[in-house]
């Protein structure tokens, strides 16, 4: 169809410290609007009690799951401006579904 | 979502998908297709959500395809996911290392069928090899089925959608049986990457959810490609 549309292609490289790979990805987007965006999505998906126990899990990341996922996280918590706790609940969105 | 994983006359495989999801309006805004690259080369390639660091779709060039669908009401609420968490992948998650750690199809299979994950799924991987083809119907544990390409048998393409293959999908959602009709009046001659994007146009396999469309050919990596579905 004529009006679909290509997205960005971003690159990644996987051989720089995980914090960091996402940073040139979201420098192509407007942080107000992701923020806005995470906002609408957890809100609507994770019950507001979730919220303590995932942030409190967060801050430990590291004890349970993959080393380089958990600082993939806190990069990103860290460029968008949110707390690891809603960056991890992001993550876990899609898979909030299938509950 | 819908996946399809379907061999040509000469036994090259394609696959193909729909992403559906909730909050489409954002989330067409946030779609990027990303190159991971390793040693300044592209280790593996996939489509995800800006700010999401798992993949629902990827390749790993010349070797395999992959993609999720969610597979729904197989657990119970937040208590087992929160516990089991503490012992399992996430299902996207389980993408990204399977790309990254796989070295063909067989491996992929493996690794996507008996890792611990923390929801069940369907996974759909396609091949370089005529047959390499296969829907893993996942629980939490391991895989409850495994359905594959048997193109002797004129099984040349699966379908999944968000239903056990074995089961009837539900008739308000049912996009399985308009996939096989169109996928049947194509034909298994002229599939290909073009006819398999109009496959997954039809509606309501293409519906309002739907927020991209992604084809890859393992064999044919630089074809890899995906579009924005604009609301149909």
């Amino acid at each position: 169809c004529a009006r679909d549309l290509a997205p960005p292609l971003v690159r990644v490289n996987l051989d720089t410290d995980p914090q960091y790979r996402w940073v040139p990805a979201l420098s192509l987007f407007d942080p107000d609007s992701m923020r806005e965006c995470l906002k609408v999505i957890i809100s609507a998906l994770v019950p507001e009690w979730i919220h303590p126990i995932i942030r409190s899990l967060a801050e430990e990341l590291e004890r349970f799951i993959h080393k380089d996922y958990a600082e993939e996280i806190r990069g990103l918590s860290r460029a968008l401006g949110v707390s690891v706790g809603d960056a991890f609940l992001l993550n876990l969105c899609y898979e909030v579904t299938t509950f | 979502c819908t996946s399809i994983v379907a061999q040509d006359s000469n036994g090259t495989i394609y696959h193909g998908r729909n992403l559906d999801f909730g909050f489409e309006d954002y989330l067409r805004n946030y779609t990027i297709d990303v190159e991971f690259e390793k040693n300044n080369e592209v280790k593996y390639k996939g489509t995800t959500f800006i700010g999401y660091v798992g993949l629902w779709t990827g390749q790993s060039p010349h070797k395999f395809t992959v993609s999720g669908n969610r597979r729904a009401g197989q657990d119970s609420w937040w208590k087992s996911a929160i516990a089991s968490l503490l012992r399992g992948h996430l299902v996207s998650w389980l993408i990204r290392d399977t790309l990254m750690e796989a070295e063909d199809f067989e491996s992929a299979v493996l690794q996507l069928a008996k890792t611990p994950i923390i929801a069940g799924v369907y996974y759909i991987i396609g091949g370089v090899l005529p047959n390499e083809g296969v829907v893993i119907t996942r629980d939490r544990s391991g895989p409850a089925d495994i359905w594959q390409l048997d193109s002797l048998n004129e099984e040349w393409f699966l379908v999944e959608t968000n239903y056990d293959h074995w089961t009837s999908p539900p008739p308000l959602d049912d996009r399985r049986t308009p996939a096989i009709k169109a996928l049947n009046a194509t034909g298994q001659k002229n599939i290909n990457n073009d006819t398999l994007y109009k496959v997954l146009s039809v509606e309501p396999v293409l519906n309002v959810h739907t927020i991209y469309t992604t084809i890859m050919c393992a064999a044919q990596p630089d074809q890899y490609l995906t579009r924005i579905r604009m609301n149909p």
